[in-house]
């Protein structure tokens, strides 16, 4: 059973795409994984970007790219070190 | 689908038949101008070719099950490796396994040592698709070295097929619907609806879920007169998703008594399908000199129509954290789906490995990785990159 820590781990949810999302067609499971590294870790960033490097970019901004991926935002958990997009095609 | 954002690197994970590729461009350009990162493909920032310059590309996927259904880039590889090639400078494509089987493809760029190399001018691309002179160079080595957890880095992948039909039912509504009645009181399911129906926009979920004691809808058998509407906030799909994390066992695979801060954010869709992804912060005692303490993620997606049943596991936190090995979380994993075939990749940074002692022979070297309970191993192929070991392994029931 989990316990969220107040104000360290926030869920947010965007109910409008959760409300009516059907998912009725099987669909392939087998996913596309890309990852891409800007820098070697947290605390090496270039010094030309923001302090919290992608952190820094808003949800809507990331939803922009999604919307050219075919993907909606579930939901979010915000950490201080990393931000868990949950998506729904 | 999944998306995880680091401060320095981002990872993005789409099912079904998204064009996640489609995407890259935006990505770049969005890693240039919103978060700063240098770009080197381009004279100004207000070039719209502008893209960051990454350190590391991977691009990953097993084979598909419905290729034919596949849009844009994605409908073959082929066609992927065009795209990225296209996009990329200086990237290699792979393919791991057996052709005739269940087989993987990696397409990855890495840091030759390259210098810095002077901003390129494009060329006005021509419908769209970038033009060789505006590829983005790769892996620039550049004055932003420093500490980084790419010298420690580990992802484990487990992709499984023909899941346990039994086991599969879990990730159905109605199943999941039966299982929740019985442990969420009716009245916290109505004030769920309730507030779901009022409930505007996004954000004013945020404060209001920072509290909420969504675990009790999910984990415990609350009396009715302690569930608040607040506690209700969330939706059907979650609350369902909260509750087989729960009743299938994910929950365990990074137990509270081990991670107390972790989090877990699961979807069950209608009428089947289930998604989740888990945060788990490192153990205090792994903080470092500033109390700095990083954070990993874990991320599950089930199709469990019989069909085409599939589920894929993907996490980064470093195996033997809290004593948990790999091995440990493949069993585990793979006794929550009972698959009828399996592959696991393990990516380890070489300096991981070295840490350990282990050489290039010793890599994913774990052997109870190869010994699954009920499975046969019928390849282990290890990949030596740069920077890293990758371990490719399949598995059929026995």
């Amino acid at each position: 059973t989990f316990s969220p820590a107040p104000g360290s781990l926030q869920l947010t949810i965007n109910h409008d795409v959760a409300a009516d999302l059907d998912s009725s067609n099987a669909f392939e499971g087998p996913e596309k994984l890309l990852e891409v590294w800007f820098a070697p870790g947290p605390d090496a960033l270039p010094p030309s970007a923001k302090e919290n490097g992608l952190k820094a970019v808003t949800p809507s901004t990331w939803e922009g790219m999604l919307d050219m991926v075919n993907c909606k935002v579930l939901s979010i958990v915000k950490s201080d070190h990393v931000d868990a997009y949950l998506l729904s095609e | 689908s999944s998306m995880f954002v680091f401060p320095h690197k981002l990872i993005l994970k789409t099912c079904g038949t998204t064009t996640l590729l489609l995407g890259l461009r935006r990505l770049l350009r969005i890693a240039a101008v919103d978060a700063g990162f240098p770009f080197h493909n381009a004279a100004s920032i207000d070039d719209i070719h502008a893209a960051a310059t990454p350190l590391r590309v991977f691009y990953s996927r097993k084979n598909f099950l419905f290729p034919d259904r596949q849009q844009g880039p994605h409908t073959s590889w082929k066609e992927e490796v065009r795209f990225l090639d296209d996009t990329f400078e200086n990237g290699s494509a792979y393919l791991v396994g057996r052709m005739n089987a269940d087989h993987w493809y990696l397409y990855m760029t890495g840091p030759p040592s390259a210098t810095l190399t002077p901003p390129l001018t494009p060329r006005s691309s021509n419908n769209g698709s970038p033009t060789r002179s505006s590829k983005i160079p790769t892996g620039i080595v550049s004055p932003f070295n420093g500490i980084s957890d790419a010298q420690t880095d580990e992802t484990l992948e487990i992709l499984m097929m023909d899941l346990d039909p039994e086991l599969a039912k879990q990730f159905y509504l109605e199943q999941a619907s039966a299982v929740a009645s019985e442990r969420v009181p009716a009245q916290a399911q109505e004030a769920c609806r309730a507030a779901h129906e009022s409930l505007g926009d996004i954000d004013s979920t945020v404060d209001v879920f920072a509290n909420c004691g969504e675990s009790d809808i999910s984990g415990q058998q609350a009396d009715d007169s302690d569930v608040t509407a607040a506690e209700a906030m969330t939706t059907e799909g979650h609350a369902l998703g909260t509750v087989v994390s729960e009743t299938c066992g994910l929950a365990q695979i990074y137990p509270v008594s081990d991670y107390p801060d972790a989090r877990i954010d699961a979807y069950l869709f209608t009428p089947c399908g289930y998604s989740a992804n888990g945060v788990v912060p490192a153990p205090t005692a792994s903080a470092d000199e500033q109390g700095n303490k990083a954070a990993h993620y874990w991320t599950v997606h089930v199709t469990p129509e019989p069909n085409c049943s599939y589920a894929s596991f993907e996490t980064n936190v470093p195996s033997r954290q809290n004593g948990r090995r790999a091995s440990d979380t493949i069993h585990q994993v793979v006794n929550i789906f009972k698959p009828g075939r399996f592959t696991v990749t393990f990516f380890e940074t070489k300096n991981k490995v070295a840490e350990e002692g282990a050489g290039a022979n010793g890599v994913g070297v774990d052997k109870r990785m190869d010994d699954v309970k009920g499975y046969r191993r019928m390849d282990r192929i290890v990949h030596e990159f740069d920077d890293y070991y990758l371990v490719f392994r399949y598995f059929e029931r026995e």
